[in-house]
């Protein structure tokens, strides 16, 4: 399986129009100017399937990933993440989908059907991801992996086992 | 789950030593258990020995020896139990361009089975890419181009 | 100490709206005080404007941007107060090959006077030293070499 | 005044033979492959004028910056700062040396003469070079100036004040 697009909605810096980011098979790299919205793209990954907290999205809270532009915030972000050769989830087709409202309210849908945050994770699992797992390295926590301490080395391989 | 934990320690502790190996040019790298009979009350420390070196304190090592070890451990425990992606952002800032060319390389070696999203301000490991994913901003809107590789740009 | 201090501020921060300006292509930035009647009250905030964008929490700007605010206001300090060296260790680390050049023509205008001891990974940015320290490590032992350019050694 | 050039004995990776660092006016380029060495310049510079702490050098205390191979670790390390056109101290010639012995001992000495390491930062002071001064940078550390609080933010400029 691997993430073949997603698409956003007044997600971060992706303004108001419905934007359709591919990704695709094997090695992608994300590349451009400082500020262009590479990292967004991570956090997007990140916000979709529930594995961060704002905080690691450097937002002050969840609605600060809703697209805002002098002022003026609009009323929800939206990301898709499109699945292709999903069968390891158990699934033909495997489209997972992220709200987030201006009051901060939040949902989540599997294949267009809502669907609750651990019953999401319980799926993800099967393809191998966690929430705080060791498949997103966001920028500047490459280091992390050396600088835990010892029994937090261990919970990692725990976790893994 | 004592089982379960020392599968999982006995094989990402031997890809690990292998992996760092390969990147450090013959250095070497261990994981051990700080209690060995119960590993349980004791953690997993890190000890890694850049070629021509001693065994160092992690804290000592450089940032771009410190990447190379930690980059180890994240494909040690994927060889292990793969995830179906993986996203880097920028995990090249503190390497050399031999070692981003080498990091490159690695990447490109797994990505036949698993996907690897990787954020990058380097052109030689960009370079090692199956397609690039351009961004760009104008007026704080950001939109994407995809290209193949970034001869097509410049 | 009032009239010290503001007079310390209000240089530094004429230096930093000026600095960024330039480094960010009309991008705005300033320095306020959190409690301007009694200033040690309260503390010195910093607001970030990249061109095209609103202004920011520091918080959610990109590492590139952070290092183009924070290096602006490290030189407006030092336009106000020079320290007779300055040693930066990969402060390009996050920068895009665009802005890495900037920075090294920047402290290049800046060296004629003050000196500038400089860490860096980036080819582009070592091009605008006026000499380079090469630093090479055979079994565990550091040694120099003094060039003039990298074309010297590649 | 500027570094002419920084000589050191048994410092950090520099080995047990004394070694000449050149470094000179403008603008000077370090390069190197990772793990060479570059980063233990800048630590030879704060460890010579007694800028920092050991933990900002990576070094578990001050007897760690003492060279060390296969566990042997020499009797001392010591840092010469030669500084050229020095007349801002109100000197005409001014090398800063500093010695860490390996039972923890460590002095400063000024043109030779033994220094206490305030007095030395009462002259360094004219060339405003201050301890947890804002003209070193250490590898990583570049954001913390705009991550820091507003607070910390002011006691900055009141120390330049
Ligand atoms: N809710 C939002 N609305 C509009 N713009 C936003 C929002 N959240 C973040 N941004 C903008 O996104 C930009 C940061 O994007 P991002 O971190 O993806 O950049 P980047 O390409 O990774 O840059 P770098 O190479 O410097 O790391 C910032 O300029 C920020 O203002
Ligand atoms: N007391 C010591 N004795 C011997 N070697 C030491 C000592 N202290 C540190 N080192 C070695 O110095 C090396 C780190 O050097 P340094 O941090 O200067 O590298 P660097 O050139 O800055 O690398 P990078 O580009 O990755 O940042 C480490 O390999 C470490 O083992
Ligand atoms: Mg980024
Ligand atoms: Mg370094």
């Amino acid at each position: 399986a691997y993430i073949e697009k997603i698409v956003v909605t007044n997600f971060k810096s992706y303004g108001t129009e419905k934007l359709e980011i591919p990704l695709g098979e094997g090695f992608i790299g994300i590349v451009g100017p400082n500020g262009a919205g590479k990292s967004n793209i991570g956090d997007a990954i990140s916000f979709g399937l529930g594995l961060s907290t704002s905080k690691t999205m450097r937002a002050k809270n969840l609605t600060h990933l809703i697209y805002s532009k002098q002022g003026h915030r609009e009323d929800f972000a939206q990301v898709d993440i499109y699945f292709a050769k999903p069968q390891i989830f158990g699934y033909d087709e495997f489209v997972i989908t992220r709200i987030i409202y201006k009051d901060g309210k939040s949902l989540y849908k599997l294949n267009g059907k809502i669907i609750r945050e651990k019953d999401l994770h319980l799926i993800l699992a099967k393809g191998g991801i966690y929430k705080e797992g060791y498949n997103i390295v966001l920028q500047g926590d490459i280091v992390k992996f050396v600088k835990i301490t010892p029994t937090e080395r261990r919970k990692i391989i725990e976790d893994v086992a | 789950k004592y089982s379960a934990f020392m599968e999982a320690f006995n094989n990402i502790r031997k890809n690990f030593k292998q992996i760092y190996s390969k990147v450090s040019y013959q250095g070497k790298a261990d994981l051990l258990l700080e209690n060995e009979e119960d590993p349980f009350s004791g953690g997993v420390s890190i000890f890694v020995k850049p070629r021509g070196k001693d065994v160092q304190y992690v804290e000592a090592m450089s940032g771009g020896e410190q990447t190379l070890a930690a980059m180890s451990l994240i494909f040690a425990i994927q060889e292990y139990k793969p995830s179906v992606f993986y996203y880097f952002d920028e995990i090249d800032a503190h390497l050399d361009e031999a070692n981003a060319y080498l990091l490159g390389q690695m990447i490109k070696e797994k990505s036949d089975k698993v996907q690897f999203i990787v954020v990058t301000l380097r052109e030689n490991l960009a370079n090692f890419a199956d397609k690039l994913i351009g961004v760009t901003s104008k007026d704080g809107i950001s939109k994407t181009l995809t290209f193949k590789s970034l001869k097509e740009v410049s």
